[in-house]
C-alpha cells in the first residue's frame, strides 16, 4: 500500500 | 504495472511523437494550440519536480519516461513559439490560459491529500492536465476544422487518460489502490474528449476530415 500522498503513476 | 497503464503510457508517447512529427515534417504548427502545449509542459514540470530536487540515477524506465515527457513537451513549445513561430495561429489560439491555471492552482490549495509543496504541485498538475486540452479544442472550433494528423494526435492524447481510467478500475479491484484526485480529474479530462471521440470515430476512421460544426 502506498504511504499517504505517494503517487506511483506518470 | 498493468496492460491498461502500459497502453495508456504508450498512447501518451504516441501522441507526443505524432505532434512532433507533424510539426517537424510539415514545418508548420497550423491548427496546433501553443497554449495547450505550454500547459502540458507546465503539467510535466510540476508533476515530475522530484527529478530536479533529488536527482536519482536513471535507474528505471519511469525516470526515463518523465525526462522524455518533459523534454519532448518543452521542445514542442520551442518549435511552436520560436522555430515555426510564423506558422503559429495566434489569432485562433485565443482561449485565456489564465482561466485554467488560476482555478487549478486555487483548487489544488483547497483540495489535496497533504498540504505540502510537492503534493500541492502534483495536485495542481493533475487538475491542470484535466483542462489543458481546452485551448486546442477551442482552436479547432474557431477554425472549424482539424487536420487529419492533428485528429490522430488528439485521439492518442484522449485515449491515454481513458486507458488510465481502466487502469484505476483494475488497481481498485486487484490492489485496492485508489487515488481519488487523479481519478476524478482523469474522468473530467476524458469527458472533455467525448465530442471529439464521436467525430473521430464517425469521420476520421472513414477517411473524412473533421469539419465543425458537425
Amino acid at each position: 500500500k502506498l504511504h499517504e500522498g505517494q503517487h506511483d503513476e506518470l | 504495472m498493468n496492460i491498461f497503464r502500459l497502453f495508456g503510457d504508450l498512447s501518451h508517447l504516441a501522441a507526443i511523437a505524432i505532434l512532433l512529427l507533424k510539426i517537424w515534417k510539415t514545418r508548420s504548427c497550423a491548427g496546433v494550440s501553443g497554449k495547450t502545449q505550454l500547459l502540458f509542459a507546465v503539467c510535466f514540470i510540476t508533476r515530475y519536480i522530484d527529478l530536479f530536487l533529488h536527482f536519482v540515477s536513471l535507474y528505471n524506465t519511469e525516470k526515463v519516461m518523465k525526462l522524455i515527457y518533459i523534454s519532448a513537451s518543452v521542445f514542442t513549445c520551442y518549435l511552436i513559439f520560436f522555430k515555426f513561430k510564423a506558422t503559429y495561429d495566434g489569432n485562433h489560439d485565443s482561449m485565456r490560459a489564465e482561466f485554467l491555471i488560476v482555478p487549478a492552482a486555487g483548487l489544488a490549495c483547497l483540495i489535496n491529500t497533504k498540504f505540502d509543496a510537492i503534493e500541492i504541485l502534483w495536485t495542481f498538475s493533475i487538475y491542470l492536465e484535466a483542462v489543458a486540452i481546452l485551448p486546442q479544442l477551442f482552436l479547432i472550433s474557431k477554425t472549424g476544422e482539424a487536420e487529419t494528423i492533428t485528429s490522430h494526435y488528439l485521439f492518442a492524447q484522449g485515449s491515454y487518460r481513458a486507458l488510465y481510467i481502466l487502469n484505476w478500475i483494475y488497481r481498485y479491484h486487484y490492489e485496492s489502490h485508489v487515488d481519488t484526485i487523479a481519478i476524478v480529474a482523469g474522468v473530467v479530462q476524458t469527458i472533455l474528449y467525448c465530442d471529439f471521440f464521436y467525430l473521430y470515430i464517425t469521420k476520421v476512421v472513414k477517411g473524412q476530415k473533421i469539419v465543425l460544426p458537425a
